[in-house]
């Protein structure tokens, strides 16, 4: 299947999204 | 015992695998064999998805600021953090030395990169550690295939690109056979430029 890949920016980016506040 | 399964909440962004944190500390009291290291590891928590990781890890302690002889641990849900999982007893790991200082960054640069599928090497990635020391810090990432040189040295590569390292950082690897057989960590590693 396909895998889920992430770069580090986007993951820095949802530190502070609304769903992990 | 058993835990309840962790999913990814409504509009959460899915990992491709879940991960467990791991908490370990030395007492310095007790020797380090295999029973009292595996009563001295604690499960913390388990994550699914990017916003559940960052909830987790933002309660915690940063590495940096442990103190004594203590280790994060985090791996593939399922994998415990022992040379002697069935996931790890082929596998070996990959050692970086840190000055002190550098704990807390480079063990979030190296979690975002495994978090994120940066290592491109299938199914061979376990899990990372920190290991706050006296002296120096020590960051180590494991994978299931001791000898598979392809794989092992991708990891190196991809480790010297997320984590910036230096061109002549000295990095170490150490199969958990020879870990086994003279019961250390990072004793007697191979030494890689």
């Amino acid at each position: 299947g396909t895998r889920i890949i992430y770069d580090r920016k986007f993951l820095l980016d949802r530190r502070n999204s609304p769903l992990t506040q | 015992g058993k835990r309840k399964t962790v999913t990814p909440g409504v509009g959460e962004h899915p990992l491709q695998y879940n991960y467990t944190f791991w908490y370990s500390r030395r007492t310095p009291s007790r020797p380090a064999n295999t029973q009292s290291y595996e009563q001295n590891i604690k499960q913390i928590g388990t994550v699914a998805s990017v916003e559940q990781f960052w909830k987790f890890y933002s309660h915690l302690v940063r590495p940096g600021d442990l103190t004594g002889h203590s280790d994060f641990h985090l791996f593939k849900e399922g994998i415990k953090p022992m040379w002697e999982d069935e996931a790890n007893k082929n596998g070996g790991k990959w050692i970086i030395r840190l000055r002190k200082g550098l704990a807390s960054r480079f063990w979030e640069n190296i979690i975002l990169a495994m978090l994120g599928e940066q290592f491109m090497v299938g199914e061979e990635i376990c899990g990372v550690v920190v290991s706050i020391r006296f002296q120096e810090d020590i960051l180590s990432i494991w994978n299931k295939t001791a000898n598979d040189q392809v794989t092992t040295s991708r990891i190196r590569d991809t480790l010297r690109r997320v984590l910036n390292l230096p061109p002549n950082t000295i990095m170490e690897y150490k199969t958990h056979n020879d870990s086994l057989k003279d019961n250390s960590s990072f004793r007697n590693t191979k030494i890689s430029l």
